[in-house]
C-alpha cells in the first residue's frame, strides 16, 4: 500500500459520498445519470466476487463492502426515493453501445477463461467507460451543478491517483496488471476534457456551463 | 481458489 493508492481509494469514496450527501440534502437527483450508476454498481457486482473466496485484509474488505453498499444505496435514491427528480429525458445514453464490446472485449483480452477472472476483467473494462452516460448527460444539458463536477473531479483525480499508485509498484515491487493499466490510462483520458472545463470554470467560481 | 491472480486493488 503506497500513498497514491490510499488517496486514490479515498478519493474515489468522497466522490462516492459527495455524490450521495448531494442527493440527500437536496433531496434531488436532478443532472445524476441513473444510467452511470447502474453501470458502476455493476462494476462493483462483477469485481468483488472475490469477497466470497479470499481475505486479502481487512482495508480491502471494508473498502469493498462500502463501495457496493454505497453504490446500490445510490440506485435506490435515483431509481426509488427521488425518481421523481431523475431527469430521464436527458440520460439518453445506449447502454448497448458500452456494453456489448465491454462483453466481447472481456472474452478476448483476460487473464483465464474462468467465470470469475472474466467478471473481473469485464468490470475493469466496464469501470473505464461508465462515466461515458453521466458526461453525456452533461453534454445534453450544456451544463451541471458545481456540486457535480466535484463528484466527478474526485471520481477522475482518483483515476490519476491510480496511475501513480501502477507506477510506483512497477518500480518497487516489479509488479504490474496491463489490463487494469491500460483500461486505468483509457479511463483517466475520458477525464481530460472535464479537468480542463474544472480548473478553468469552476475552481474560478463559475457554473459549468458548455457554450 | 477461483482465481488466476490475486486482485488486490479495488
Amino acid at each position: 500500500m503506497n500513498v497514491f493508492r490510499i488517496l486514490g481509494d479515498l478519493s474515489h469514496l468522497l466522490a462516492i459520498l459527495i455524490l450521495l450527501a448531494k442527493m440527500w440534502r437536496s433531496k434531488s437527483c436532478a443532472g445524476i445519470s441513473g444510467k452511470s450508476q447502474v453501470l458502476f454498481a455493476l462494476v462493483f457486482s462483477t469485481r468483488y466476487l472475490d469477497l466470497f473466496f479470499v481475505f486479502i485484509s481487512l482495508y480491502n474488505l471494508v473498502m469493498k463492502v462500502i463501495y457496493l453498499l454505497c453504490s446500490y444505496i445510490t440506485i435506490y435514491m435515483i431509481y426509488g426515493k427521488l425518481r421523481k427528480t431523475y431527469d430521464r429525458e436527458n440520460d439518453t445514453f445506449r447502454l448497448e453501445f458500452l456494453l456489448i464490446p465491454v462483453i466481447g472485449l472481456s472474452f478476448l483480452e483476460n487473464y483465464d477463461f474462468i467465470p470469475t477472472e472474466l467478471l473481473w476483467t469485464f468490470s475493469i473494462y466496464l469501470e473505464a467507460v461508465a462515466i461515458l452516460p453521466q458526461l453525456f448527460m452533461i453534454s445534453n444539458t450544456g451544463e451541471a451543478e458545481t456540486i457535480t463536477t466535484h463528484y466527478l473531479f474526485f471520481l477522475g483525480l482518483y483515476r490519476a491517483l491510480y496511475l501513480a499508485n501502477w507506477i510506483w509498484r512497477y518500480h518497487t515491487e516489479k509488479f504490474y496488471d496491463q489490463i487494469a493499466i491500460i483500461s486505468g490510462v483509457v479511463q483517466t483520458i475520458f477525464y481530460c476534457d472535464f479537468f480542463y472545463l474544472y480548473i478553468t470554470k469552476v475552481l474560478k467560481g463559475k457554473k459549468l456551463s458548455l457554450p | 481458489w477461483p482465481f488466476k491472480r490475486k486482485h488486490d486493488e479495488l
